[in-house]
């Protein structure tokens, strides 16, 4: 996370590290006692589930305390729908090898309906022991980093990634993406934050309305933070985890349009006449 | 049901 600050102990329970082969590679949210939300991308079909572990009620990675817990693998399952970074159907589920005990250090987040619509602007939290900067890891002893991020709309995201956009490096918001993040850069999450939880409050209850994803770069200039949309797979997890039972979210704020974030949307409904091509 | 109905509290406050 670049930009954020240390979190508290026990402040973001359902945070977890996920850990291949000895190395913290990304985070993931637990969703009950048996089973963890993460990215597709962490989890390549070369890599063997046995190389990987769950770390659970941990703070700093760099000091194991006795109130964390570790698990392996039982089962992971990636959405048949993800390709490649960027491709839909960046989300996979992780059966753990046994089931945890609940404390205050190990909880689970909610999961949101599929009719879940989180508004515009909302302040959300992405929490993860990632870089703090392109290819800066986070310094011993590693303490959970957490950051307040406004979601954003995926039309505004879509026309924010078209400013400065490289033809070579093509980027479109799909369908089962958010955004969140500052259209001025330097506050966003980074490479070893993916599969972790962008936890948004609705109604005094944490909902996982996000699971880190992509972005270009780390808190570019208009280049938010992508995330998996949840809600798009709420059948797809009840689907596997039938006694998951996702939680309708109460509709509390009205989304605000949010279209005046992205400049170049600006610059053309202020010129029509000098015909500006898109 | 038990252990969802508890989903989303942390019990350390900000």
């Amino acid at each position: 996370v670049t930009g954020g600050s240390s979190a508290v102990p026990g402040q973001w329970p359902w945070q977890v590290s996920i850990v291949y082969d000895g190395t913290h590679v990304c985070g993931g949210s637990l969703v009950s006692k048996k089973w963890v939300l993460s990215a597709a991308h962490c989890f390549p079909r070369e890599h063997h589930k046995d190389m990987y572990e769950v770390r659970l009620g941990a703070h700093q990675l760099d000091s194991f305390v006795p109130k964390a817990e570790a698990r392996s693998v039982a089962q992971v399952l990636v959405h048949i729908s993800y390709q490649q970074e960027g491709s839909q159907g960046d989300i996979a589920l992780l059966q753990l090898s046994n089931p945890v005990t609940f404390s205050r250090y190990i909880r689970p987040i909610c999961l949101p309906a599929a009719n879940a619509s989180f508004p515009n602007g909302l302040q959300c939290t992405v929490t993860g022991w990632g870089h703090v900067a392109p290819s800066v890891s986070l310094q011993a002893p590693r303490p959970l980093q957490q950051l307040e991020v406004p979601l954003i709309s995926r039309e505004t995201c879509n026309c924010l990634y078209n400013i400065d956009a490289k033809p070579s490096e093509p980027h479109s918001i799909q369908q089962d993406m958010v955004c969140a993040g500052y259209v001025k850069g330097g506050k966003d999450a980074c490479q070893g934050d993916s599969g972790g939880p962008l936890s948004c409050p609705v109604g005094g209850l944490w909902y996982l309305a996000g699971i880190v994803s992509w972005g270009d770069a780390c808190g570019a200039p208009n280049r938010p933070g992508v995330y998996t949309l949840t809600s798009s797979y709420a059948s797809w997890i009840h689907y596997h985890v039938a006694e998951l039972e996702p939680r309708v979210v109460p509709q509390t704020q009205e989304s605000q349009p949010d279209i005046h974030l992205c400049r170049s949307h600006l610059a053309l409904s202020s010129a029509p006449a000098r015909g500006l091509l898109g | 049901a038990e252990a969802e109905a508890l989903c989303g509290v942390a019990s350390q406050a900000r």
